[in-house]
Order: C-alpha cells, then structure tokens, then sequence
C-alpha cells in the first residue's frame, strides 16, 4: 500500500518537472519498481523464516514442544496445484545439466541442505541431472547395517520425530501436540494391523511414567485370569506376547533419499494412496491437519520374525514420487484423474500369496524422487 | 518426505518367564539416525 501511495506522487512530480509524457515514464519505471519490490518481499520472507527456523531449534533445545495450530496458510495451501507444482519441479530438475556445470551446482545443494559428497557413489559430473544427484547411491560401506540379529535397523537416514507403542483397536500416532491420527487412516482400511489390546498410544516421553502402572494393571488382569480359568492361564503364559510400535523418520532435502528394508521380512501387500502433496516440514506438521494422511504414499505390509511389519513412505511437495525397487513398474505423483482423493488406495498383493516378496536387513526397497 | 514403521516385536513380560525380553528402543526424539544403525533391540528369552 506504501508503494501504491507513493507511485502516483513521484510521477506527478516527475511529470511537472519534466512537462509532459508522464505515461511512458511512469511505465518505465513501473517494471524495474515492482521487481525490486518483489526482490525485497522475497528476501524479506527468507530472512523472517530464517528466524523462525531458529527460534524453533532453540526451543526444541529447550524443551518445548510446540502445539497443532492451525493457520490462514495452511487453508491456502490446500487452494494451491501441490501436485501439478511437484510435476514442474520434477521435471525442471530432471534438466541435463551441461558436465562443466554440474559439480559447481551438486557442491551448491550440497553446503545449502548440508550433504555428504564425500560419500557419493560416482564423481560428480556423472549425475546429468539434480534429479540424478539427489537419488544418488552410496559408496560400498557407507551404511554398515548393525549385525546384531536381534536388532531393528533404520531403514533410512532421517530425524526422529516421533516413537512408541500404539494400544487398542483405534490407535493414533501424534502429528504433533494437540493433534493426532489413527494408525488404520495411514495404513489402509484393510490393512493386516493387528489389534493388540485396550488403551492408548503410549509415547516415547510417557513411557517410564506409564511402565510402573502397565505392570500394575498386567498384575490385575493376571489375578482376574488366574481366578477365572486356569486353562487360560496356561495360554497366555506358553505365547509369547506382542506389542505394536511405530517410529517416524523425517528426511531433510540434503539426507540420503532411499529406503531400506529395517529387517529380514516378507512383504505381502503394496498399497498406493493418491492423496494431496502438501510440504512435510516442521512448520506443516503444526499448522497442516492430517498432514500424513492426506499425502500421497506407499505403504509396504507384511510379516518378519516377530510379527506384523508395515513401511510407510510418504511423498511431499519437492520429493513427490516414490520408486519400488521390487516392483519397478509403479507409478506415483501422476495426473490427477479425480477431483476428490477420498477414494480407496490401490492395491496389490504380492505373488506367491502369503509369501510374497523376501527382503534382506538392509536391502534396498525404494527410492524417493524430486517431482 | 518421511517414512512412518509400524512393526510388531516382543512386549511386557509373560507372569510365568520373568526372563523373558521386551523390545526397547534405542533413540530420542530429534536423534539424527543413518540407515542401518539399529533403532531399538530384544533379546531371545
């Protein structure tokens, strides 16, 4: 509004010193005027974010944890293409660049996202694109896989956000405090999850708190047993119990992007969910409700040593299509045929049913991709 | 982007075999963990 007011008045005072033509040089100036405003705007918004970000890492170092508020630009985020906007990404860094150039821009993402180059698998001008580069594999031995066999391995280099143990049939997994979502939402409907028991999530920071009262309330429905029917007793005490846990892993723009399997396991089910592809950051998850829920994603299901596996990988604005590495032909991030993306996820069942595909600890599964 | 697990793996002891294991994890919240470093364990009773 400032430059609203103060355009008409400097061409008016140009146009009574220089007599005349005030139209043509009012327009001259107009083009140069809005850029450097535009500039400025930009510059203005990087340096306010830059702040934020900041203010963030030092409360988190403090120990707040921050709460689900929804805002105005989350709402316009929902109006906004994300899926047309992460094609044009895709296909801008899927550009060859000339070989001369390609170190200088690599060494360039890699100082802004913080990237390891050091660890890339082929010199630098032999990825012909950003796309190529950031979907780059490793040097042999870059990512020993912890040989302990009664280990869970990460399937991917990332920040934890979120861990713990998920109880009863409606379980929920905590975006961030003050909003959570159902575990059978991110997974599918007809997922295999097992139901475990009555009750809660229990977060990582709650756990010591709520062992002593687990122990307790197992003590009880011990006793209530033991009483009721000895038979029953002997059941639960001969099978070894279960419990379900979940882990999200969040993955910066300059992490290694691809997946690999957490332990040795049959996958028995992939399912694809066609959903929005709203940004994934720190800022989303506070302000975006049902953030990985509504993104499009892949789920892998199926069964290990220990029962019930599922891996969730779930696509965002720049990083918006997922590559299986078993199953090579699927596609995601395409057109959007539907206007709504309510409908059910697709769905497919690996051969030969009930054994599916057999992956090793730390094999890879999949890959991210720009765009 | 982000990968969410949800596995099921040996929980709170059995009344009769106080021996027996339950999975722990072995991160925090905010860790920065690479591919192939274990993120939690049990042992076989």
């Amino acid at each position: 509004s400032w430059y609203a007011k103060q355009f008409p008045t400097t061409s008016q005072a140009r146009a009574s010193v220089s007599g005349g033509n005030s139209d043509s040089q009012g327009n001259a100036f107009l083009l140069p005027g809005a850029t450097v405003a535009t500039l400025l705007m930009l510059g203005a918004l990087h340096a306010r974010r830059l702040y934020d970000d900041k203010k963030v890492e030092d409360a988190r170092e403090k120990g707040v944890e921050f709460e689900f508020q929804p805002d105005v630009k989350a709402a316009f985020l929902r109006m906004l293409p994300l899926r047309s906007i992460s094609r044009v990404w895709g296909f801008l860094t899927n550009v060859e660049i000339p070989v001369w150039l390609r170190p200088h821009v690599y060494r360039a993402w890699a100082r802004a996202f913080r990237s390891n180059l050091e660890e890339a698998a082929l010199p630098l001008d032999e990825y012909a694109s950003l796309r190529d580069f950031f979907v780059r594999t490793l040097r042999e031995g870059c990512r020993p896989i912890d040989p302990d066999p009664y280990s869970l391995v990460s399937p991917v280099d990332g920040t934890i956000l979120r861990f713990g143990e998920l109880k009863g049939a409606g379980a929920m997994i905590e975006q961030v405090k003050g909003f959570s979502y159902s575990v059978s939402s991110l997974l599918g409907a007809s997922s295999l999850l097992p139901i475990i028991a009555e009750g809660h999530t229990q977060d990582d920071s709650s756990t010591i708190e709520q062992e002593s009262s687990q122990r307790e309330k197992s003590k009880k429905s011990w006793w209530r047993i033991s009483l009721a029917s000895p038979k029953v007793r002997e059941t639960v005490s001969a099978c070894p119990m279960k419990g379900l846990y979940y882990c999200v892993i969040y993955l910066k723009p300059g992490d290694y992007h691809r997946i690999h399997s957490p332990v040795d396991w049959n996958v028995l089910v992939r399912r694809h969910f066609a959903g929005h592809l709203f940004p994934l950051n720190e800022r989303a998850t506070r302000t975006i409700r049902n953030l990985y829920v509504e993104n499009e994603r892949v789920v892998l299901e199926g069964l290990w040593q220990q029962g019930y596996m599922a891996v969730a990988a779930i696509g965002a604005t720049n990083i918006g299509s997922i590559e299986l590495f078993i199953e090579p032909e699927l596609r995601t991030n395409r057109p959007r045929k539907k206007l709504l993306h309510s409908g059910p996820p697709e769905e497919c069942v690996y051969k030969p049913e009930g054994v599916g595909v057999m992956l090793k600890k730390g094999e890879e599964v999949a890959a991210f991709n720009m765009g | 982007s982000t990968v969410v697990l949800v596995f099921q793996a040996p929980t709170l002891k059995s009344p009769k075999n106080s021996n027996a294991s339950e999975f722990r994890f072995s991160i925090r919240r905010g860790d920065r963990i690479r591919v192939g470093e274990a993120m939690g364990r049990w042992h076989d009773s």
